[in-house]
């Protein structure tokens, strides 16, 4: 562990936590992508099913617990609890177009052809791209809530940080994972968009509304 | 194969 991946995963949970505070305390989801959340829940549940088999630390467990039940309950309140503030019609980005090819390229790249590493490959893959209908959802309504820029800046810093701690491993302690780490840089470049206007409007006090 | 092996990262 380094100080990069430990505040990379604190990054990831204060991410997830203000997800679930913005739907408790606004008692809603509106802006929300459901999608997004559906196969974030998918990324989750494909990358983590050693949680039983292979124990890394109490530390390792204790995440993958809480990420695993928080992301189904994200998607618990936004289909059912919050449904009424679903805001569907703007949330119309197709998964297919995104878990087809992740599949499909974690067939055929990756470490090992078996169904665990497959697996764990997929969900690498499809981490990198499940934001994509939560920014779709935002450049259709033109605007975001200042909570929920904050949960994308803080899910976008999370992936940005791993890639520090991938150079850490790769000068210190000779580990280098190419799939984990081109994954990463693409996840984390498909934030650079916001992230420009988050800097520049939320962190001006400004609401985050993209140009017309 | 040390890839497959070492999946400590979250």
């Amino acid at each position: 562990m380094n100080a990069f991946r430990l505040v990379g995963d604190l990054c990831h949970l204060a991410a997830i936590v203000l997800l679930l505070l913005k739907i408790w305390k606004s008692r809603s989801v509106a802006g929300l992508s459901g999608k997004s959340q559906i196969l974030f829940g998918l990324v989750f549940v494909t990358r983590y099913l050693d949680l039983v088999t292979n124990f890394v630390s109490p530390y390792n467990t204790i995440m993958k617990v809480f990420f695993l039940s928080s992301s189904i309950a994200t998607v618990y309140l936004i289909y059912t609890k919050f449904k009424a503030t679903y805001d569907g019609n703007h949330d119309t980005f197709r998964m297919e177009f995104l878990l087809i090819p992740c599949a499909l390229l974690a067939i055929v790249v990756n470490h090992e052809f078996s169904p665990m590493e497959i697996l764990w490959t997929f969900s690498i893959y499809l981490e990198a791209v499940a934001i994509l209908p939560q920014l779709f959802m935002i450049s259709k309504t033109g605007e975001a809530e200042t909570i929920t820029s904050h949960y994308l800046f803080a899910l976008g810093s999370y992936r940005g940080l791993y890639i520090m701690n991938w150079l850490y491993r790769y000068y210190y302690e000779n580990n280098f994972d190419v799939i984990a780490v081109v994954a990463g840089i693409v996840q984390t470049v498909l934030y650079c968009d916001f992230f420009y206007l988050y800097i520049t409007k939320v962190l001006q006090g400004k609401k985050l509304q993209l140009p017309a | 194969k040390e890839n497959t092996a070492r999946k400590d990262e979250l």
